[in-house]
């Protein structure tokens, strides 16, 4: 996860392609 | 950015996944390359890998909108977008590109022909996602189609490393499902339409692979800047 820590958090983030 | 619009029901087929991956198709992203490069091939790679990872952010937004998908787990919702982004990516190139003549269209002001693809060392690459144009140009792609279809490619990521493979399935067979829907609907006459579309993700997935090398390889020679995310995905693979 620490590897791939902007898609985590990408994919964390509730809102979606506006959330940038 | 704005995000959401609405796109005029062309058919009378009342498909909710289908309408529901229209209304979340993500907005277009601009290349904007730098005019302050010479024009070289390191001007349009890192024109490329820019305006690819400013796409990758909005398609891991569009991926969320995926009826099931944000109700997998993080690892797997990863897993798939690992597996899975390079298709996405070159799905939209190719879906954008349908209406051209032998160039792609990265973006409305990043059009390639053959000879710049060359400079820019890629005339296989695009080679190959003209390939896909052809086909789908030939099929007659719809909007709604290339919606559902990049759903099944997301779905269909074959990671080896999925935890819960059940809802994985069940998120493929539901979008699976609109596709066949679709096209009772849209097509009856036609009723192996939804499986010849299927029966394109192979060569979909056979060109991924081949532009995630090159861009591995562009990486290793460590001349173009590359963001985070961009990076982060191709490490993935």
């Amino acid at each position: 996860k620490e590897k791939h820590k902007i898609l985590h958090r990408l994919l964390q983030n509730s809102t979606s392609p506006v959330d940038l | 950015l704005p995000h959401k619009k609405t796109y005029p029901c062309r058919t009378n087929v009342e498909n909710k996944v289908v309408s529901h991956l229209l209304e979340a198709e993500p907005e277009k992203v601009y290349a904007m390359p730098d005019p302050a490069l010479p024009d070289d091939d390191i001007k349009a790679l890192t024109t490329l890998c820019d305006l690819a990872d400013r796409e990758l952010v909005l398609n891991i937004g569009w991926a969320k909108h995926l009826p099931g998908f944000s109700s997998l787990r993080l690892a797997d919702q990863m897993r798939l977008l690992q597996g899975a982004w390079m298709e996405v990516l070159l799905l939209r190139v190719v879906f954008r590109s349908l209406g051209a003549q032998d160039r792609l269209v990265f973006a409305e002001d990043y059009v390639m022909d053959a000879a710049q693809a060359r400079l820019a060392g890629l005339p296989d690459l695009h080679a190959g996602v003209l390939q896909l144009v052809r086909k789908y140009r030939a099929m007659g792609l719809e909007m709604e189609e290339f919606v559902t279809l990049k759903a099944i490619a997301l779905a269909n990521a074959d990671s080896m490393h999925i935890e819960d493979a059940e809802a994985v399935q069940k998120l493929q067979d539901c979008v699976h499902e609109a596709l066949q829907d679709y096209e009772r609907a849209r097509h009856p006459g036609d009723p192996r339409r939804a499986g010849r579309l299927i029966m394109t993700l192979p060569l979909l997935r056979q060109t991924a692979t081949m532009a995630v090398r090159s861009f591995c390889s562009i990486r290793q020679d460590g001349r173009v800047p590359m963001h985070k995310l961009f990076l982060e995905l191709l490490e993935a693979n």
